[in-house]
């Protein structure tokens, strides 16, 4: 039984000032760090298509089981993201070692020979992401301590 | 009658929180791993 | 006003130097290193040198960076990716300074220069809001100010000792310039507002992370600000698509809070149901619906469901608003008390309508926060009254009283709009199971069953089924409520016309008794 109640001046010149701010919305991505690599760039998919992420998508086991160049793929190109920290946990679990001293990934190939106290022997491969391929680091003593 | 809930994109049943991925009030879907900023060791920020 | 000469083309000249530092691969991890040359740079420059060549600069650096993106948002040639490459690239560098200043102004055990050091920032960047926002007016543009607070506040924020001791004093400046700056003072911001209230870190960090709830009464004043910012546009039904996007951009953080913080719409609900408007229905069931998350609520369709026996229903519930302090003027919160005493002074009900009557414009003839805050002081004196005899709320305990004398004087004697908001007042209170929902429950089907007209009976029923009608969810109370007034045969309530008085709400009823029973 109220019925309608006819707006102020105020209020008229709020609906204006929202109606002006209604033309330039604030995106999400307004709110997140500058994506460099790889910059929001939403394309119109069929509605056929999945248009929401898997669920638990944002999860370790989900990243466990994508393949090592998917999980490289990510934490290189989507640098301080949740996503990186995923990938990050999801190689560690495909037993790949990230060497802070050369800001490189590597993996046992085969099981060192022997280890002393600062370094191991063995080969090792490493993810060269330059070039996006896995290879072998060659006459190479790993630095343990450096081991992250 | 007002407006089917369910249909604003958040997954109400959701036995995990909602908050730490929610995008935007205007968004229709919740965040990704890749659109969240993430303190991850500085170490990783290699570019 | 009165900046020094050659001020402004120093702060350029420092900014642009910044900038340049802040991006370069030499800046060390989060520009410390540049930071460490570039406050050399500020001491030679004298801009440290006085309180009020610091805000200068301050103001400067922010116009400077405001003008920058109007410009960088004036070329139509870029796409909306590209304006907001260039214009972030230097925003940013802005905010890690601001920042590292903040984090590291007077010595690390010295919080308040940090604090008054942001509060001045962040005073600075809302003064710039405001100006622009009054000169461009429709031309205004959220972009600089909405990153601006966003990063710094997520820069403000990260996992860092120094700025976990002041973080408390953090959200509180925030909260302080979010509240400055709400949609009724910059409505044109109100969309970057509303985003920067609901950010996940922002969610975060006052509703889950600080201790004790501390952030509670802060957050729930935002809301408040958003409430009365939207209430006069959502009173007239129909909706433009902009007030249309922020209500349902409303109704999306409402959604996050029920289903993450619900004790904290719970604790807030009356406050919230104060200015939310009364044909909000939905948004405001939204609200009315929150229960503690340890409750399990007995389905309220259980046939023979006996709600004076559920362990909760005696449990007072928390209501963080002062509610009482709302009953003015203070002699009619002395006459209420005497009345509820002793039943004097006797023409206290024969004046209590126009008591509770502020205008004569249309649509709001009553004070609702009035009419809101009677209702609920008058059923939690009852509830005390009652549980102090050692008994509970029933219909044979709520009345006779004198409580129950207001509540009927108020069902008899006010208008259909007066009476409405005095039954949405009720309504408001049948929420989970405790103490306030079953007594009111009682209340208003006490009131529909002693009415003595039909009119009366027929209003009650239109306030409970406009609740229903509407999309889920739906509160407990209410559910329970409705359910015994179809059910109960002592209410008579399938005898009345007015339940047949259309096909459709015959037909209606009927699917909600069949869904009851």
């Amino acid at each position: 039984p109220l019925g309608p109640v006819p707006l102020v001046k105020d209020h008229v010149y709020q609906l204006t000032m929202l109606d002006a701010a209604y033309q330039h919305l604030p995106h999400p991505s307004d709110s997140e760090r500058l994506r460099h690599y790889l910059p929001r760039n939403p394309c119109p998919t069929p509605s056929y298509y999945y248009q929401l992420p898997p669920p638990h998508a944002d999860s370790v086991d989900f990243f466990t089981r994508l393949s090592t160049e998917t999980l490289f793929f990510i934490f290189y190109y989507m640098e301080g993201t949740k996503a990186q920290y995923l990938a990050a946990k999801a190689l560690k679990k495909q037993s790949w070692r990230f060497h802070t001293k050369y800001m490189m990934w590597f993996q046992r190939h085969e099981e060192p020979k022997t280890i002393t106290e600062d370094f191991e022997q063995g080969t090792y491969i490493f993810f060269d992401y330059e070039k996006w391929g896995q290879r072998k680091k060659e006459g190479f003593t790993f630095e343990y301590r450096y081991l992250e | 009658p007002g407006i089917d809930l369910t249909t604003l994109g958040l997954n109400l049943n959701s036995p995990e929180i909602l908050y730490s991925t929610f995008q935007s009030p205007w968004a229709e879907a919740p965040c990704r791993p890749q659109d969240i900023d993430f303190h991850v060791p500085s170490e990783y920020i290699t570019n | 006003f009165d900046d020094p000469p050659g001020l402004h083309e120093k702060t350029e000249y420092l900014l642009r130097e910044w900038v340049t530092m802040y991006h370069s691969p030499a800046a060390g991890r989060d520009s410390t290193k540049a930071f460490t040359a570039f406050v050399q740079q500020m001491h030679q420059q004298g801009i440290l040198k006085t309180d009020d060549l610091i805000t200068r600069f301050f103001r400067l650096c922010t116009e400077m960076c405001v003008d920058l993106c109007y410009r960088a948002l004036s070329e139509q040639t870029h796409s909306p990716t590209l304006i907001r490459a260039k214009c972030f690239h230097t925003l940013d560098a802005f905010v890690r300074l601001i920042a590292l200043l903040v984090k590291h102004s007077g010595d690390s055990a010295n919080t308040v220069t940090k604090i008054n050091l942001l509060h001045k920032v962040l005073g600075i960047v809302a003064g710039v809001l405001i100006q622009d926002h009054e000169v461009r007016c429709t031309e205004f543009q959220q972009l600089p100010y909405h990153r601006l607070f966003i990063m710094l506040f997520i820069e403000l924020n990260a996992p860092e000792p120094i700025l976990e001791s002041i973080n408390l004093q953090v959200l509180l400046a925030f909260c302080q310039v979010f509240h400055i700056l709400r949609p009724a003072k910059a409505p044109g911001f109100a969309y970057a507002w509303l985003e920067l209230v609901s950010h996940r870190v922002f969610i975060g960090r006052l509703l889950a992370l600080t201790p004790q709830q501390r952030g509670w009464g802060m957050y729930a004043q935002l809301l408040m600000d958003l409430f009365r910012f939207l209430s006069p546009f959502l009173r007239n039904a129909e909706l433009s698509k902009p007030t249309q996007l922020i209500y349902k951009g409303t109704l999306r953080v409402l959604l996050v809070l029920l289903h993450d913080f619900p004790e904290f719409l719970c604790d807030y609900h009356y406050a919230f149901c104060d200015v939310v408007p009364s044909n909000c229905i939905q948004m405001r069931n939204l609200i009315l619906s929150a229960f503690p998350r340890t409750m399990r609520l007995p389905d309220p369709f259980t046939p023979n469901l006996k709600v004076d026996s559920l362990p909760d229903i005696a449990q007072q519930p928390r209501i963080l608003t002062n509610f009482v302090s709302m009953i003015q003027p203070s002699s009619f919160k002395k006459d209420l008390d005497s009345y509820l005493k002793t039943r004097a002074p006797i023409n206290f009900l024969s004046e209590l309508r126009s008591n509770l009557q502020q205008s004569v414009e249309p649509g709001c003839h009553y004070n609702i926060p009035l009419i809101n805050a009677l209702v609920l002081y008058v059923g939690t004196q009852a509830i005390h009254f009652i549980h102090g005899k050692g008994q509970s709320s029933s219909m044979g305990t709520i009345a006779p009283s004198s409580h129950m004398d207001i509540f009927q004087n108020l069902a008899v004697n006010l208008d259909t709009e007066g009476r409405y908001l005095f039954l949405t007042a009720i309504a408001n209170q049948l929420r989970y199971p405790n103490s306030h929902t079953h007594y009111f429950s009682c209340t208003i089907l006490y009131l529909f069953a002693q009415a003595n007209n039909e009119q009366i009976q027929e209003q009650i029923t239109r306030v409970l089924l406009e609740r229903l009608i509407v999309n889920r969810p739906h509160p407990w109370g209410l559910l329970i409520t409705f359910i015994e007034m179809i059910k109960n045969p002592n209410f008579k309530f399938w005898n009345h016309e007015f339940v047949h008085c259309a096909p459709e709400v015959d037909k209606m009823l009927e699917s909600v008794a069949r869904s009851c029973l």
